[in-house]
């Protein structure tokens, strides 16, 4: 039997906004480790690896390994029953064709309990190579985000230069071009303002603008983002889920024809 | 500029 309880629901719903845009469907492998998700989105460009360890549930029952294959646009209408504040238990059985979501309201005056059916997917699974990236950049998500919103308007592409004065986001088009350079910050005194870079050797490269808007999705789960990048390999745009988790991108480089 | 696949780069397992 695999049972997960999380006081605050307004995570997993924040996760579904992170990742329905870019996946239609996905499995969710429930060990005792916790729930790990890792799906390519249908062009195959970027990979999406969600990881929630077990001990950031309140609590967590898994006897069995399970594989739950889920359509994220039907999760995604179960999660917006949830109240913010909702308490959430996910519950399926051993070898189950079916999950069901329990939502208790705070005052606990309010129960519901929703029963997905769950789907045969057989996705395969890629493997990641550890990588000491060249750069780790660590920036606000909010900051992020509307560097990605800003220059997509220009071109199709953001070229991310990244050297010891700092990160640079270009992109290029029919209106014409635009830079944004950011340096690292000295003492803030707020951690989640400040900007770090740590670099081996400096990198540039080439990422389609609409695949890192769908990732900064995941904005609202975490007030930092982390952009780690080697040359000619894919930039790993990592969120931390609360205590709990991370959520991390994988976006493969534009390269010369 | 051609974009390249993730598969590409991590191998199926």
């Amino acid at each position: 039997m695999f049972e997960a309880r999380l006081v605050q629901s307004s995570i997993f719903k924040k996760v579904l906004e992170a990742i329905k845009e870019l996946l239609n469907e996905a499995t969710f492998d429930c060990s005792d480790s916790g729930i790990q998700l890792q799906a390519m989105d249908s062009s195959h460009v970027s990979l999406v690896s969600l990881n929630l360890r077990s001990d950031g549930f309140d609590q967590y029952r898994c006897d069995r390994n399970l594989s739950m294959g889920i359509n994220l646009a039907s999760m995604t209408k179960i999660m917006k029953c949830a109240g913010n504040d909702d308490i959430m238990t996910m519950k399926a059985q051993d070898n189950a064709d079916s999950v069901t979501f329990m939502f208790e309201s705070p005052n606990q005056e309010k129960m519901s309990d929703y029963e997905m059916k769950l789907m045969n997917l057989d996705q395969e699974h890629l493997g990641i190579p550890e990588t000491d990236y060249s750069c780790v950049i660590k920036l606000p998500s909010a900051e992020f985000a509307r560097i990605c919103r800003d220059l997509s308007q220009f071109g199709e592409s953001v070229v991310i230069s990244c050297t010891k004065e700092g990160v640079k986001f270009s992109a290029a088009g029919d209106i014409g071009s635009a830079n944004i350079k950011l340096a690292q910050t000295a003492n803030v005194d707020k951690e989640d303002e400040a900007v770090s870079i740590e670099m081996q050797e400096k990198v540039s490269l080439t990422f389609a603008c609409r695949y890192l808007n769908y990732f900064t999705k995941a904005t609202p789960l975490s007030p930092q983002v982390c952009l780690s990048m080697s040359a000619e390999v894919p930039l790993v745009v990592e969120y931390k889920i609360g205590e709990i988790g991370h959520i991390r991108y994988y976006l493969a480089p534009k390269i010369e024809e | 500029m051609a974009q390249s696949s993730i598969k590409s780069f991590f191998p199926t397992r």
